[in-house]
């Protein structure tokens, strides 16, 4: 038996509905249903099989469609030269700078040495938060004066990598909107200077739609290489990891489940998609 | 008052003549993606326009309003039925304690609204009540050197409340003491806790939920959580100079039937202006 519209139709409308209700992006959720349709439309069922449950199985399937094949970090950085620069980048407030300490200290458990480069040389106790974490985890912190030149730190933590054998620099930048044309042409800039071997885009699984704009603009800006999804903790589904993935189409390499040290974790596409689906 | 999207989908209903069912509904579908797009909660815009549609199709416009005047009256009136009125800041002594997840807002805005009183002639006191997160302290110690306001914290102790204590005392003198805290969300219960323990020490006057104008309509349960702990007096939105619309900020607001007192509109300490409907809606309606 072939599916048709009206096979289909009636459970797309719920389905659209479980996904702005996790909280991912409303054009995201139409583009989803829109192709799941298009590709449902004119399959052949096996006379038994009822057709939810195939529609359901096929939704599931383009769910972890979404999301662009796994990358591992850790084999990234086994097989990169070392040092391995690597930067941080995203708005206000969504984690960056605890992500960069747990990030060093999951480097650490792994076998490699990391400098914490103290890039946001702009906000109001910046440099004594990412001090205190270096203390807290033993890590080298390298900073100048606040109002410096933010590129110039990273640049002198690299050189200081290459002349310490240090393996990861972790370059930490100041929160910015993705509507400041100022805040984004210095991140630009950041980029060009320090060549980092890795631009990592952090955004919170709080957010809302909103995870479209500033995911699409960063990327736009730096051409992002990868994703952390902070605050997955929080009691909510997360739907902008999909909203970010169907955007900019880069793979999410860890999400961040708490404030300790400890509490970030790979991210696993099959176990996301279980949760949205709960 | 409108946006101009939504003053399109308005003179489509006119330009028929009469107001008839399709073209309301048309206009309903029309807020409907407008609202959802900004993270307002799905049920909530379900109750929203079921009302918009049911009095544009069933009121009478009054004496002398064309019917095009009367349905954009309508939707404004139902807006503003969600977003609530400009609130009420009392221009006198009072402790004012802030709280909301990680990375919301509060210090900054802790420090914007010492500002904002301090330019009204009453002498604020900030508190650095988060002795959880690194640099805490010497955030909003620098924050109020930039205004030059009385500050109190403990660069060493891990005992928030205790803290908020010994800075209540040392503050008399202070017109409006305003307690930052460290960010928490409702499944953290041991935080939750705390603010419970700092909210019974402080006894504030308003309770601020500082929220992310780009947070998902997830914020829900969080509102919810937070209103049950300690009782939330009003919202303050941060981060309105991006291009979130604080449609998940709005269910909070909803949740915990409050309203929104301020919105902070960037990074500098003067950029927080007081709640004004007309141009939140609009901004909402895109
Ligand atoms: N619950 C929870 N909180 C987190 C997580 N990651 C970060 N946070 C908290 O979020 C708040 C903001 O974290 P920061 O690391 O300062 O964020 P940031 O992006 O560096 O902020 P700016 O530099 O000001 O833009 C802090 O209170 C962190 O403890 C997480 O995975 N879960
Ligand atoms: N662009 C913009 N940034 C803001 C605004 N309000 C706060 N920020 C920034 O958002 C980030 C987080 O602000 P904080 O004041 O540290 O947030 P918080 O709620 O105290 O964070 P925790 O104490 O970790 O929970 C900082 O980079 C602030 O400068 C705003 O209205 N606009
Ligand atoms: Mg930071
Ligand atoms: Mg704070």
């Amino acid at each position: 038996v072939f599916l048709d519209e009206d096979d289909v139709e009636p459970y797309l409308e719920e389905l659209k509905l479980s996904l702005l209700k996790s909280d991912v992006a409303l054009e995201v959720s139409e583009k989803i249903v829109e192709k799941l349709e298009s590709n449902l439309v004119g399959e052949e069922i096996k006379w038994r099989e009822n057709s939810e449950k195939y529609v359901k199985k096929a939704f599931k399937e383009a769910l972890i469609d979404v999301f662009p094949s796994e990358f591992n970090f850790f084999d990234f950085i086994e097989e990169k030269d070392k040092p391995i620069n690597i930067l941080f980048v995203g708005t206000n407030g969504v984690g960056k700078t605890t992500t960069i300490a747990k990030i060093s200290k999951a480097l650490e458990e792994k076998g490699y040495s990391s400098v914490l480069a103290n890039g946001d040389t702009f906000r109001a106790g910046a440099i004594q938060q990412l001090d205190k974490h270096g203390e807290n985890i033993d890590k080298k912190v390298i900073k100048h004066e606040k109002g410096g030149d933010p590129a110039a730190v990273i640049y002198d933590a690299v050189e200081y990598s290459e002349a310490n054998n240090v393996d990861v620099v972790l370059g930490d930048t100041a929160g910015r909107m993705h509507t400041d044309v100022n805040l984004m042409d210095q991140i630009k800039k950041i980029k060009r200077v320090t060549k980092p071997d890795l631009i990592v885009f952090v955004d919170e699984a709080v957010a809302g739609s909103d995870a479209v704009e500033r995911a699409k603009e960063f990327d736009e800006a730096v051409d992002v290489d990868a994703v952390i999804l902070s605050k997955i903790d929080a009691d909510v589904k997360g739907g902008a990891a999909i909203s970010i993935s169907h955007t900019i189409e880069k793979p999410i390499i860890f999400v961040g489940t708490g404030q300790g040290y400890e509490d970030i974790k790979e991210f696993n596409t099959d176990w996301f998609v279980g949760q949205i689906l709960e | 008052k409108l946006g101009s999207s939504l003053k399109n989908s308005v003179r489509k209903i006119v330009k028929k003549g009469r107001i008839d069912k399709e073209t309301v509904n048309e206009l309903a579908t029309d807020i409907q993606r407008a609202l959802l797009k900004s993270d307002v909660d799905v049920e909530l815009v379900q109750e929203l326009t079921d009302k918009i549609k049911d009095r544009a199709l069933n009121e009478e416009p009054p004496k002398g309003a064309s019917s095009r005047e009367h349905v954009i009256r309508i939707v404004y009136e139902e807006m503003l039925e969600i977003v609530g009125e400009e609130t009420e800041v009392p221009m006198e002594e009072q402790d004012i304690m802030l709280v909301g997840l990680q990375g919301s807002g509060k210090t900054t805005t802790a420090a914007k609204l010492a500002n904002y009183f301090q330019k009204k002639g009453l002498k604020p006191g900030l508190i650095c009540g988060d002795t959880f997160r690194p640099g805490a302290y010497n955030q909003l110690k620098e924050l109020s050197q930039r205004i030059d306001s009385v500050f109190y914290g403990e660069k060493e102790s891990e005992d928030a409340i205790q803290v908020v204590k010994n800075g209540l005392n040392e503050l008399k003198d202070s017109k409006v003491r305003i307690v930052d805290t460290a960010g928490r969300h409702s499944l953290e219960s041991d935080l939750i806790d705390e603010m419970e323990q700092i909210n019974e020490v402080v006894e504030p006057d308003k309770k601020f939920l500082v929220i992310d104008a780009s947070i998902g309509k997830g914020v829900k349960d969080q509102a919810n959580s937070f209103n049950e702990a300690i009782g939330i007096d009003g919202v303050i939105i941060t981060k309105l100079d991006g291009t979130a619309k604080g449609g998940g900020a709005l269910t909070a607001v909803s949740e915990a039937e409050t309203n929104i007192a301020f919105l902070g509109t960037g990074e500098k300490l003067n950029e927080l202006e007081e709640f004004e409907p007309d141009s939140f809606i609009s901004r909402l309606l895109g």
